[in-house]
């Protein structure tokens, strides 16, 4: 018996936007330490890791360890049937071919029961090296979804240079070209408005503006982004789901010839 | 020129 319970289901509706770009269908694990999803887009570039931790839910339950396979699609056209400010409840049984949800209003005065078909999905696992980056970059998240966006309309790449003093993204293509300078902030009232950079060697590279401004879908999720960086490996780009765990993603880098 | 990479140079299957 699989049952998890968010009061906010506005929470998981937010989590299916920022997935849904880049994948159409996906596998959630389900096990007593929580729910995990881990799958790559079409092209193999970008991989998305979710992590939404059991404790962090209002109620979790899961006697066995459980793989659902769903259509994203299909998942969104349910969570949509969903009030912003209804609870609700996953639930699944054992070996079952169905996952349910029920939305409660408030009071519970209305109740609404859906069931989805589940999918069976190769799924392949990939295994990711730990590693020591070279910066790591703390932003807001809206002002990193504003600047992929503006920069986005001058070519399909963008640069994203750090140093000590700040990060730098840049683009150029057929109209012209565009660089945004980010300094660390100094001193901030609001820890979510700060720029913080930790750099241990400077970084610069390459990526595609179109799987960055899918990754800016996730933005409603937090008031801050973080970007890991090294050399010549994919790029990290996590957002924080309050007490509830995060979404990484990962983006492979545009390398020379 | 650049190309775009694959995530497979950089992870591993499991």
């Amino acid at each position: 018996m699989f049952e998890a319970r968010l009061v906010q289901s506005a929470i998981l509706k937010k989590v299916l936007e920022a997935i849904k770009d880049l994948l159409t269908e996906a596998t959630f694990d389900c096990s007593d330490s929580g729910i995990q999803l881990q799958a790559m887009d079409n092209a193999h570039v970008s991989l998305v890791s979710l992590n939404l931790r059991s404790d962090g839910f209002d109620k979790y339950r899961c006697d066995r360890n459980l793989s659902m396979g769903m259509n994203l699609g299909n998942m969104t056209k349910i969570m949509k049937c969903a009030g912003a400010e209804d609870t609700v409840t996953m639930k699944a049984q054992d070996n079952a071919d169905v996952v349910a949800f029920m939305f409660e209003s408030k009071n519970q005065e209305k109740v609404s029961d859906y069931e989805m078909k589940l999918m069976n999905l190769d799924q392949e696992h990939l295994g990711i090296p730990e590693t020591d980056y070279s910066c790591i970059v703390k932003m807001p998240s809206q002002e990193f979804a504003r600047i992929c966006r503006d920069l986005s309309q001058f070519g399909e790449s963008m640069a994203i240079s750090c140093t000590k003093e700040g990060v730098k993204f840049s683009s150029a293509g057929d109209i012209g070209s565009a660089n945004i300078k980010l300094a660390q902030t100094a001193n901030v009232d609001a820890e979510e408005e700060a720029v913080v950079i930790e750099m241990q060697e400077p970084v610069s590279l390459t990526f595609a503006c179109r799987y960055l401004n899918s990754f800016t879908k996730a933005t409603p999720l937090s008031a801050q982004v973080q970007l890991s960086m090294s050399a010549d490996v994919p790029l990290v780009v996590e957002y924080k789901i309050g007490e509830l765990g995060h979404i990484r993603y990962y983006l492979a880098p545009k390398i020379e010839d | 020129g650049k190309h775009q990479a694959t995530l497979s140079s950089f992870f591993f299957s499991t």
